[in-house]
């Protein structure tokens, strides 16, 4: 089973239709491994990108070195999806 | 495992299997209401069931309800069976749902990607695409909302199977999509579509594949201001609306589009609620919430949709 121990989802919005370009472009290197839950679309509009705990360094110095304003929406994936199988299993139970 | 609709619990999150058990269950305790038809196979050969809301007549105007053509969105599955499940209680109790259905049918796929799905809690919670394999590509799958003949390959959508939003090698080549395409064309009177997604709190309309408004767009733009004030007056979500390429951006390929080009006038689809901090992995506690706001806003196209016949 797929783990996502120590991954993180930041919520990023991008300010001008410049950092909406650079945001798609994060979502298009490779090595970063982003998953966008919630594409980037208009300036203003939320972006939620999923990073890998070993990418999380990277893709802050990203943002913040273009001055993207981001949070942590979810500071560990797994964490919410040992809450979610645990949650299945009392209902079952 | 107790065999009633009433035993299974709509506020978890739950199995394939559970599911399709489920089905059973709910045909069985509404035998004049509801029935159980399979369209077709997935790519690993699981079942594609539609449950079919008919009170009779023949091929009486229809509507197609889909959720989870995105495996990883789990509040759509979820709010899929307790709309089901709402359907069938209400027949013969509200008047509203009775007259819909005394004159309209309903086909709802609940799980209409049943492999992403089974692999969202085999092996990766947050899988999206279909599991097709792609000649000559390590990358599994589909993107099933981008796979459909309508812009097929253009704008917002990817030729990279690696991707999440991987088109495909041509239109329909996902049998989770063309068992729908088959099965709407050969209905012939199917008269809306509402495909539910999440979670962005959307509810959109055609165009995605291009910024032409659709010729309806002011009638579809309407009921779906009121569809989204409704749905906001019951917990006070808010919800953005409009054509899917005004709203967010050009998307080519997807279910309503293709439906809307394909004669489905009423062609919606929904990204349900996040409450802003859980994305796909909103907790179980929120999925009678999410399925109770959205159902007033459903009911508005319902209706809609009956009393205006074309």
């Amino acid at each position: 089973e797929k783990l996502f121990v120590g991954d993180q989802v930041l919520r990023a919005v991008a300010s001008n239709e410049e950092q909406i370009a650079l945001l798609r472009a994060l979502g298009e290197q490779v090595d970063l491994q982003v998953d966008f839950w919630r594409d980037p679309t208009k300036p203003g509009r939320p972006a939620d990108l999923r990073v890998p705990f070993s990418r999380l360094q990277a893709v802050k110095v990203f943002l913040e070195h273009h001055g993207i304003s981001y949070s942590i929406m979810i500071e560990d994936v797994q964490q919410l999806l040992d809450e979610e199988k645990r949650s299945m299993m009392l209902s079952r139970r | 495992m107790e065999r009633s609709v009433n035993k299974f619990n709509f506020a978890s999150y739950h199995t394939l299997e559970e599911i399709y058990d489920w089905m059973d269950t709910l045909v069985a305790d509404h035998p004049n209401l509801v029935s159980k038809i399979q369209i077709g196979e997935s790519y690993e050969r699981r079942p594609l069931y539609v449950l079919k809301f008919s009170t009779g007549g023949s091929n009486r105007p229809a509507v197609w309800l889909d959720t989870g053509i995105h495996s990883r969105e789990w509040v759509t599955q979820a709010t899929g069976v307790w709309t089901a499940n709402k359907l069938a209680e209400d027949y013969g109790r509200d008047p509203t749902v009775t007259s819909l259905l005394d004159t309209m049918d309903i086909f709802f796929e609940i799980v209409t990607n049943p492999d992403g799905y089974a692999f969202t809690h085999s092996t990766n919670r947050l899988w999206r695409k279909t599991r097709s394999i792609n000649a000559g590509s390590s990358c599994i799958g589909v993107d099933p909302n981008r796979n459909w003949d309508a812009g097929f390959g253009d704008a917002g959508s990817s030729s990279n199977p690696c991707s999440e939003t991987y088109h495909g090698p041509y239109a329909h080549s996902e049998s989770e999509v063309k068992s729908i395409v088959d099965f709407i064309q050969s209905h012939g009177n199917v008269k809306g579509l509402i495909s539910i997604h999440s979670y962005s709190q959307m509810l959109m309309f055609p165009y995605g594949y291009k910024r032409t408004p659709a010729p309806d767009h002011e009638e579809l733009n309407e009921l779906a201001k009121k569809a989204v004030n409704d749905l906001a007056a019951v917990y006070g979500t808010q919800y953005t609306y409009g054509s899917i390429a005004d709203t967010i951006y050009l998307a080519a390929g997807t279910t309503v589009d293709w439906a809307y080009d394909n004669g489905v006038k009423y062609s919606y689809t929904f990204e349900l609620r996040d409450t802003g901090r859980y994305g796909f992995l909103l907790p179980s506690s929120q999925i009678i919430p999410t399925a109770t706001e959205t159902w007033p806003a459903l009911l508005d196209i319902l209706v809609h949709i009956q009393q205006h016949p074309y």
